[in-house]
């Protein structure tokens, strides 16, 4: 069976911009 | 894969693909803003403070473009079009009829590409100040972009006054979508 990750709008801009600043550090 | 959603895909599967739809669009806030003079200036907790805050109003802009008044459909970035019927089964149909009537407002102003893309700029650094360190450099940067959308605008049509005003009121406009909208769930299909 398939599971989610359910997350709101925000969290997701959230995560996506932390991940790009931190894999340009 | 499929500019519609056949009815062989469940709405889950097409939520999953709606979901995804944010990511690239996301990515490309990001660079965006690092091609705004002066943003980089800035110290990068505030860069990401500002972006953290921003990115929704900044994808509300970029997806007016997206929107078709006429054949009622969206856009997305990945190439994939969605009718509003289909899109309203999903549970999006109040963020998507409030950009219709925002993509409506914006589209009547006939930015040029330009014009839009600063206007972009002025959106994400005009974005909330919770957990911003250096108002003041925030502020200036503001004020610089502003003032450049100001003159880009004024110089192109100097007989229209009111061209100005009413595009700055749609800031306000943005942060009401953000306020609504940016908890809207999605969801990401974890194999």
């Amino acid at each position: 069976p398939k599971t989610h990750r359910v997350m709101t709008l925000a969290d997701h801009i959230s995560h996506i911009i932390t991940q790009d600043f931190a894999r340009n550090q | 894969s499929c500019p519609v959603a056949p009815a062989s895909r469940s709405s889950q599967e097409v939520w999953e693909s709606f979901s995804q739809c944010f990511t690239p669009a996301v990515k490309e806030v990001v660079e965006f803003a690092k091609s705004i003079p002066g943003f980089q200036t800035l110290s990068q907790h505030d860069q990401v403070m500002l972006l953290k805050s921003g990115t929704f109003q900044v994808l509300m802009v970029r997806f007016c473009s997206l929107f078709d008044p006429k054949e009622r459909t969206v856009t997305f970035l990945n190439g994939q079009t969605y009718s509003l019927a289909s899109l309203r089964a999903l549970g999006m149909g109040s963020l998507l009829d409030a950009m219709f009537e925002f993509s409506e407002k914006l589209g009547s102003l006939c930015l040029e590409p330009d014009e839009m893309a600063l206007f972009m700029a002025v959106v994400l650094v005009s974005a909330d100040r919770s957990g911003i360190v250096e108002v003041g450099a925030v502020e200036q940067l503001q004020e610089n972009l502003i003032k450049a959308l100001r003159s880009l605008i004024t110089s192109r049509r100097p007989d229209d006054s009111t061209l100005f005003p009413k595009l700055l009121l749609r800031l306000p406009d943005l942060r009401t979508l953000n306020n609504q909208h940016s908890d809207k769930l999605l969801a990401f299909r974890i194999d």
